[in-house]
């Protein structure tokens, strides 16, 4: 499900891993 | 104390050229955090840089540093008549010399700040890995990790965002939450502390696990 209009903030350590896409 | 101060002021030109070396926000360094390597570190910078500035001191200006005078107070001599002379020394050239030791500073700073600047917009950071900064994190996120030579990857130059699928360990087993990358911060060691996202979505990956994804990914 969505969250809408907030920012997250996400502390590393709970991280497993990360995948990131460049978007352009 | 005196001897100390002076120390201080010969070694400062060093640090304060890493300072401006270092000033921009990603070039978050892991410095050997102990502050006893950073002096040491110093030194030979300083040095160079005080020999040149006294060559262009000596040379263009009107005034001399008194070398006498500087080794009586380093080393503290126990002739009560050159240390008031040294002293009263001091006081008359006070200006010039909190004047010579503020444009060293200055140029210092200017020239660990020029050096960035070349090896940013030169891109050697990029190219050679000795002038990599710490900062592993910038080179991933801006997708300049794309340029470097020893990464096989089509180099990306134009990025309009980044959007980020984390799996996250929780309480209630892991969640996948995708969103695009808005910030990031940093630690003291230069890992990543916290990432920052927008439009946010979450969706817990045990549902799959348990049966909804037939392949068992």
């Amino acid at each position: 499900y969505k969250v809408p209009g907030a920012l997250m903030v996400i502390p590393y350590s709970k991280v497993v891993n990360i995948n990131l896409h460049y978007a352009a | 104390a005196v001897a100390s101060i002076l120390i201080v002021l010969i070694i400062a030109p060093g640090l304060i050229m890493s300072r401006g070396f270092f000033s921009a926000p990603f070039t978050k360094r892991i410095l050997p955090s102990n502050p006893v390597n950073e002096l040491i570190s110093a030194i030979l910078p300083s040095v160079v840089l005080h020999a040149l500035y006294l060559v262009i001191v000596q040379n263009w200006t009107d005034y001399q540093v008194d070398f006498p005078l500087l080794g009586n107070l380093l080393f503290s001599s126990s002739n009560p008549d050159r240390i008031k002379e040294s002293f009263s020394n001091l006081s008359t050239f006070f200006v010039p010399i909190a004047i010579y030791h503020i444009v060293l500073w200055a140029v210092a700073y200017l020239l660990g700040l020029i050096g960035r600047v070349i090896i940013r917009f030169g891109s050697l950071d990029i190219n050679l890995a000795y002038f990599r900064f710490n900062n592993k994190w910038h080179y991933i996120f801006s997708g300049e990790i794309t340029r470097f030579p020893d990464v096989q990857r089509p180099p990306i130059t134009r990025i309009d965002m980044r959007v980020v699928d984390m799996l996250v360990d929780t309480a209630d087993g892991s969640i996948i939450y995708s969103g695009i990358l808005q910030d990031y911060s940093l630690n003291n060691n230069a890992e990543l502390d916290s990432l920052t996202l927008s439009h946010v979505f979450r969706r817990p990956l045990t549902e799959e696990v348990n049966g909804k994804n037939d392949a068992g990914e």
